[in-house]
């Protein structure tokens, strides 16, 4: 798992995931 | 080819031609340009603590608890170890839909008082039934996710509950 | 000869098509590449900041309540939003309140037809979802999946009708045999241009954006040479700097809030041809361009929408 300092009460976390033969870093940006 | 960059649509030259409406005593207001500094977002691997590892795990479980999640007794070979199993509502209803996330938190020495905890998708199991989804267990009985059985796969789930328990960890800390 | 040119034209399309339907748009994606989705909970005013801080004009969004994807994010939100506050100048604080869940009531507010959900399968053919878009207008599209174990729906990634264009001009040789100047092939000529000029209120030129589902306003001078052009993109400045609250601000000063690193408004005339449009969509972020005559006089506006709708149904 990949994550930010929380800024400005949002916290963005981020997994890098193989998608077939491609690789997607899917970020979500959250409130905290 | 007269394909072209209109030079009066470039923000300087828009800029100098609004302020000469100025000078020519029209009312136009001031507006400043967006500042195209872009804070580069910066990542770390998991999340970072300084507090004893004990006093850490004690705040992982305790949040863990707060969140209403489970978690495997730990075993002496892997104290530092959570194996958590976390119901995950939300999304379609249906029996079929397994909606029990396995999730593995992991603490890491990355200097003396530096330590550091990361979570790991671990999987999903269907509610109730105790068995696994994928048929693959090593000795101890955890599942072990085939990686190059899952083709597609969406993240944020486990996204989701990992932002609630640094949500969790944040508030309690 | 013209004859010549205009089947060298024809066969470049049909080559191209092929070319559209035989690829997928997972074709279309980097080997690696990120995608950033919004918690549905987010403030309004926090997604602004997070699409400015990471350059990105638009995001699917994610609503962890059903744990499913909740459509995309794009400039028209924020644009409903100004129409909304427009409407309702009492409603300040609400504005600044509002979350992404939000975002549907406000389009009932104001009677805005929510824009149309579509998406893609990763592994069907580009063809496929460039015809979808062009159907729906949407200048992009989801690229959904299933994920195996739960069934939920995965969002792969989304593709713009930039990204698909950029794409062709990147393998397609015969977009270089697209020699027919624009005059000929009728792209985006018979258009009722709607046009301000530097004095109008932003308000009114954000109506015309709502209102017609464009996406740029030209700005013209009083003997109708083009200056400038107001963006759907602009709005999004414009609220980050709160200056949403002072409507009666003219486009022209608006316009002075663009960041210094605009590259500027891309002209052609009707003498251009889509290959060097294409070589252009190549080299550079081309959103569309305005077509003025020798004196700069405005004639019509080519968008990536024209472009990609004559390369799948023209000639």
């Amino acid at each position: 798992l990949a994550t930010t300092s929380i800024k400005h009460n949002t916290l963005a976390v981020a997994s890098v995931v193989r998608y077939q033969r491609k690789y997607a870093t899917q970020i979500l940006y959250a409130p905290l | 080819s007269t394909i072209a960059i209109l030079p009066s649509s470039l923000p300087q030259i828009h800029r100098a031609y609004m302020m000469s409406k100025i000078q020519q005593n029209q009312a136009v207001q001031k507006v400043n340009p967006i500042s195209t500094k872009k804070s580069k977002t910066r990542w770390h691997f998991g999340i970072r603590s300084r507090s004893y590892p004990l006093d850490v795990m004690g705040e992982i479980y305790r949040a863990l608890k707060n969140l209403g999640a489970e978690w495997v007794k730990p075993s002496e070979e892997e104290l530092w170890t959570i194996r958590v199993r976390w119901k995950y509502g939300g999304g379609v209803k249906s029996d079929v839909e397994p909606d029990l996330m396995r999730m593995v938190i992991q603490l890491f020495q990355l200097e003396p008082n530096n330590y550091l905890v990361d979570f790991k998708f671990d999987g999903w199991e269907s509610n109730g039934k105790g068995k696994s989804d994928d048929n693959t267990k090593d000795d101890n009985g955890q599942h072990d996710v085939e990686e190059d059985e899952i083709s597609s796969f969406s993240a944020y789930p486990f996204l989701h509950l990992s932002t609630q328990l640094i949500l969790e960890l944040a508030v309690n800390s | 000869t013209t004859e010549q040119i205009a089947k060298d034209q024809k066969i470049a399309l049909r080559a191209i098509r092929l070319f559209l339907k035989s690829k997928t748009s997972y074709d279309v994606l980097p080997v690696s590449y990120r995608l950033i989705v919004l918690d549905t909970s987010l403030l309004v005013k926090k997604s602004l900041n997070i699409l400015l801080q990471n350059s990105i004009v638009s995001a699917p969004l994610w609503n962890n309540k059903t744990s499913r994807f909740a459509g995309l994010l794009t400039s028209s939100d924020f644009i409903n939003v100004i129409q909304y506050y427009f409407q309702f100048p009492d409603k300040f604080d609400l504005v600044e309140k509002l979350t992404l869940d939000g975002l549907r009531d406000v389009e009932k507010a104001i009677s805005v037809e929510p824009i149309e959900t579509i998406s893609s399968h990763p592994f069907k053919s580009l063809y496929e979802a460039c015809v979808k878009m062009i159907d729906s207008k949407a200048r992009r599209i989801p690229l959904i999946d299933e994920d195996e174990k739960t069934n939920r729906e995965i969002v792969v990634s989304v593709l713009t009708q930039y990204r698909i264009l950029k794409f062709v001009a990147l393998n397609c040789r015969e977009t270089r045999m697209l020699l027919r100047p624009l005059k000929d092939i009728n792209i985006g000529t018979e258009k009722q241009m709607l046009r301000a000029t530097m004095e109008t209120p932003v308000i009114d030129v954000i109506h015309v954006l709502s209102q017609n589902s464009v996406s740029s306003v030209p700005i013209v001078d009083e003997n109708d040479k083009l200056i400038n052009v107001y963006e759907a993109y602009d709005v999004l400045t414009l609220i980050k700097g709160g200056l949403y609250t002072d409507l009666s601000l003219s486009v022209g000063e608006a316009l002075m809030r663009r960041s210094e690193d605009f590259e500027g408004v891309y002209t052609c005339t009707l003498n251009d041809r889509l290959s060097t449009i294409m070589e252009t969509i190549r080299k550079s972020r081309l959103h569309r361009l305005f077509i003025v005559d020798e004196n700069g006089k405005l004639i019509s506006v080519i968008t990536l929408s024209d472009i990609l709708k004559y390369i799948l149904f023209g000639d």
